[in-house]
């Protein structure tokens, strides 16, 4: 089946690297660097990457969905239009082919999840960073992460989520949530609880592998001063993203843009 | 003396702790954060605060200015202006006070070196450094330094600093090199060579005291994984910034920003 996830945040905030090391496979490879002075872009552009990759022993169809650009300019007004212009032209996509006498052949393209990055500041959500969940948490499942987490120490991370939270309920941005089950048992109860205690998660990518302190190799980020390992909990929350995203509720993102995100558009539309 | 720095860079660069690194003293207290919701400034502004210190058994009167705002809204168009206006604000000051009869008493407040924070994306310079740098460095003495350089590998903070420094090259930046005499020891080309080797200066700041694996108090940063020291010049490039900005060169400072930049500002002025 297909997954499709958008991935939004500024350059330099460990994107690609991220997603090679969600996705165990090198979708991007090693950025090249054109010489100083190339022109470059104006505006946020939409890049699509695709990969056939194997979840659970489930055979997946993955697109990545990019937006170069995004908040990279000294004036970053409307950035967040070229993305909601291209959520709303999958939904569109998908309407006209429900529309059709012959429905079997349905592609889902739509925009399943949106990975929003943020730079890990220290002090608290930035304008951009506002601005754009205002203005997609009615049209994408939300899943803001906190990029380059070993930026921070501990007790910052935990500070710097406290008043992220803080902004986003105050600005009613609402994001994804795994939902809550009444029939669940208790190990899984136990298992979304921890999950959803990290949000938003405070990543760390690497596609390389790394020696840790005891000799395994691990994937990770080697530093004069010790080695950060990706996978290893106590340094960062990217085995929970990975679990939320790719293991278990991969599943409820697709449902909720089709049942909810997706209806809500529809209605709005037949309505307009 | 008088010396007077300025600092900028966008929010969340690690700014305010790095200047009380620099100068050994708390100048700024940890940030206390506005409830979300807090009207937030739409401008560049400019704050000044002034510290008697001790350095080398010299009594100075160092005063920094910080510049909050800057790169921090959506669209940050002309944010280099209110700078740029404060930098010949202080030219015309002391223009001002050197056209008088009695200039005994002469107050000497320019900026005597800016310190250009860059976000340590592991890419090259952003459009918002390039525009800063291209405005500013014929005003003042510009010393960029790479922020949060924990953030990066040594590998990649060899390969940021060449394409940094070949971004500036292609824009004519000129940044402050400190300058080679005839006459100077062995000792003191070769330190002046490694000094100048290092630009720029990937920092990092602490004012707190952490345990070092061996159990020495160290200022530095307590991560999970290891210990960052700032003294430590295999760490960073902190000493390297505090010798070329402290102890070796704030005299050369002084003297490049009133010998050329002040005296190529009145040049300018009187013509026009
Ligand atoms: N400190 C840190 N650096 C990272 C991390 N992930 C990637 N990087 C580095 O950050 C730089 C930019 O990464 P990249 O994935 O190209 O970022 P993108 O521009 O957002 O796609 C590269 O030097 C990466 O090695 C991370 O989790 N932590
Ligand atoms: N990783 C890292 N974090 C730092 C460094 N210096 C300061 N910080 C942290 O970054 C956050 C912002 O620092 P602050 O000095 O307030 O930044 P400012 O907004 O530029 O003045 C705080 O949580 C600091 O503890 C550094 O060199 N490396």
């Amino acid at each position: 089946f297909q997954f499709t996830a958008m991935v939004v945040g500024e350059s330099g905030l460990g994107k690609s690297t991220l997603i090679n090391t969600l996705f165990e496979t090198k979708l991007y490879a090693p950025k090249e660097y054109p010489p100083p002075g190339v022109e470059r872009g104006k505006t946020v552009q939409i890049e699509s990457i695709s990969a056939d990759i194997e979840e659970n022993g489930v055979r997946l169809k993955l697109t990545i969905v990019d937006t170069p650009g995004f908040g990279d300019y000294v004036n970053n007004d409307e950035s967040w239009k070229p993305i909601v212009d291209n959520i709303e032209a999958r939904f569109d996509a998908y309407l006209e082919q429900e529309n059709r006498v012959n429905r079997k052949q349905l592609i889902d393209n739509r925009i399943h999840a949106c990975i929003y990055f943020i730079q890990p500041t220290g002090h608290s959500l930035k304008p951009i960073d506002i601005e754009f969940l205002r203005r997609l948490h009615t049209k994408v499942n939300l899943i803001p992460v906190i990029a380059k987490a070993d930026t921070l120490t501990d007790e910052e991370i935990t500070s710097f989520k406290q008043r992220v939270l803080a902004d986003i309920a105050h600005h009613g941005i609402r994001i994804f949530q795994p939902p809550q089950y009444e029939n669940e048992d208790e190990e899984t109860i136990q298992e979304n609880e921890e999950i959803l205690s990290k949000v938003p998660f405070a990543v760390v990518g690497s596609d390389t592998l790394v020696r840790a302190a005891d000799g395994r190799q691990v994937r990770g980020r080697a530093y004069p001063w010790g080695v950060i390992e990706v996978d290893n909990e106590s340094h960062c929350d990217f085995v929970k993203l990975r679990q939320m995203l790719v293991r278990t509720h991969m599943e409820e993102l697709r449902e909720h843009t089709n049942d909810v995100l997706y209806e809500d558009y529809r209605t709005d539309k037949l309505r307009a």
